[in-house]
């Protein structure tokens, strides 16, 4: 039976000066990915590993490279599935979290509980010994930059949505 | 957002996708990514997805899902997965992009956006690219 991990850096209108290093991110994603598989571990453990590797990489929107909502803050949203048992975790709107993924996966294998979402998925993190990391670590001066400049937009959020600039 | 998609020797397919969402969206508003079967989902029966794209519109056709229902009805991953984002087009003007695996090792990586980074690793190949068509 053959081994694959297949990754995704986000579907928008990605410009040509970062382009590059979206593939790079990817590519070392998918290695990292099949790593595990390589070394033993599950298909679970292997998209576990990968979404870490995007998180950890400021140039997805994601962990460290996370857009900012309305009041500048980080809100991140995360999930986890194993196609062997149907089970499944999720953490939503969770606060300063450095690896929502590899919370979403505590929520699986640690609760009967499916999701979690804010207050309380940042709760059950620092009751499982996951802590909190400052906002400034997640967010890049990118982003600072373009949170800046759209927020003076004429149009709000819910009239960008769908465009090719404004989507998850 | 990020996902990934894998299968393992023994045919054991996952999925992950994580986000921070969009740029100066409501506190409080939550996207496709953490919700089962529309920014990712996962069965042994027919394969792994994970998506990426405008949340609401993936959100309102349980867009990973629906990926896997047209693998359950016999299409191949590619071809589930372009019907899958063409009617999300249709259905609510929506674009996005997602990465398929089935239990046999069959991948796809498919997107109707301008653009979307994805990889796919296996064996000794990396397959990856960005622009439509690579």
């Amino acid at each position: 039976m053959p081994a694959v991990v297949v990754v995704h850096g986000g579907a928008w209108a990605i410009p040509d000066e970062r382009a590059k290093q979206c593939v790079d991110g990817v590519k070392a994603a998918a290695c990292q990915g099949l790593s595990v598989l390589r070394g033993g571990g599950s298909a679970l453990d292997a998209v576990e590993a990968a979404v870490r590797a995007l998180e950890d990489n400021p140039v997805f929107n994601a962990g460290h490279g996370a857009t900012l909502n309305i009041d500048g803050e980080v809100e991140l949203d995360a999930i986890i599935v194993d196609g062997k048992t149907l089970s499944c975790g999720a953490v939503s709107s969770v606060k300063n979290i450095a690896n929502p993924v590899t919370l979403a996966r505590a929520v699986m294998d640690k609760t009967s509980h499916v999701m979690l979402t804010g207050e309380g998925a940042n709760l059950f993190a620092e009751s499982i010994g996951v802590s909190s990391v400052p906002t400034d670590s997640l967010v890049t001066e990118y982003e600072k930059r373009e949170w800046e400049k759209h927020k003076h937009y004429v149009t709000g959020v819910m009239e960008n949505f769908n465009s090719k600039w404004a989507h998850d | 957002t990020v996902g990934a998609v894998a299968v393992d020797c023994a045919g054991n397919v996952a999925c992950a996708t994580s986000t921070g969402g969009i740029r100066n969206k409501m506190v409080g508003r939550v996207g496709d990514s953490p919700v089962i079967g529309c920014g990712g989902y996962a069965d042994n029966f027919s394969g792994a997805v994970s998506c990426t794209g405008h949340g609401e519109s993936i959100l309102k056709v349980t867009l990973a899902r629906l990926v896997l229902l047209h693998i359950e009805q016999g299409k191949s991953v590619a071809k589930a997965s372009q019907l899958s984002l063409q009617h999300m087009g249709d259905r609510v003007q929506g674009a996005g992009g997602v990465v398929v695996v089935s239990p046999s090792g069959q991948w796809a990586a498919t997107f109707t956006t301008e653009r979307m980074a994805w990889a796919a690793a296996e064996h000794d190949v990396l397959w990856f690219g960005i622009n439509p068509n690579e």
